[in-house]
């Protein structure tokens, strides 16, 4: 454990926090993919299968238990109480219509579960049942906030916690690469491409937010994605 | 072993 991973740790932690701080606050769900929450929730509960035959720390176990059931939570919310609110006009890839208000959306099975499937088929650490989860849990989540980026897109401007909120779940990525840095020089036999190219095109992703991000942050102005 | 130390992130 560094400081690097362990401040990524906290701030994909507190993305959380934000998320559901905002829903509650707000009673609403506005502004916020459903597909990327569902997306998240099957990442970690496929890569976290490894709660019941492997224990690395007692705070690995905490933090994938809360990771699992804040996601849960997330999920269970947009479902239920704050249903009424959720945009899913904008919630919508290229692809999806054909189960019109159905779950689950046939673009994101067909752009990215099943790509992401088949690429852990081919790449991964053991081809046994848990290795290949674990692979597609990496590679899903690599590109799982691109329905949460598409909405966010589409709006034009996200809601203060939700930008916040797309903002540490970005950096938490990006100190992930850092940690990464300093584990490949400080630590012998310390080598995993297959996380580490998965982790970088995730943190290319928010590459486009984090700028204009940065220059609402900078000018006090508005957030607002161009044309 | 190193197959277990490369799955100990989160």
């Amino acid at each position: 454990m560094n400081i690097f991973r362990l401040s990524g740790d906290m701030l994909h932690l507190i993305s959380f926090l934000v998320l559901m701080y905002r829903m509650r606050g707000q009673r609403s769900c506005r502004g916020v993919s459903l597909k990327s929450q569902i997306l998240f929730l099957i990442v970690f509960c496929c890569r976290y299968l490894d709660l019941f035959f492997s224990f690395v720390s007692l705070y690995n176990t905490m933090m994938k238990i809360f990771f699992i059931s804040a996601t849960a939570t997330i999920v269970y919310w947009m479902l239920t109480k704050y249903r009424s609110s959720y945009d899913m006009d904008n919630d919508k890839l290229h692809g999806d219509g054909s189960f019109m208000g159905h779950l689950p959306p046939h673009g994101v099975l067909g752009y990215i579960i099943v790509p992401c499937f088949l690429l852990a088929l081919i790449w991964n650490e053991g081809f046994e049942a848990f290795e290949i989860l674990w692979a597609f849990s990496i590679y899903l989540e690599a590109v799982a906030i691109l329905p949460q980026l598409f909405m966010l897109q589409k709006t034009k401007e996200g809601e203060a916690f939700t930008l916040l909120y797309i903002f540490c779940v970005g950096a938490y990525r990006g100190l992930y690469i850092i940690n990464w840095i300093y584990r490949y020089f400080t630590e012998k036999h310390y080598w995993q491409p297959l996380v580490w190219v998965s982790g970088v095109v995730q943190t290319l992703l928010y590459a486009d937010f984090f700028y204009y991000y940065w220059i609402a942050l900078r000018d006090g102005a508005k957030f607002q994605l161009p044309g | 072993d190193e197959d277990d130390k490369a799955k100990d992130e989160l």
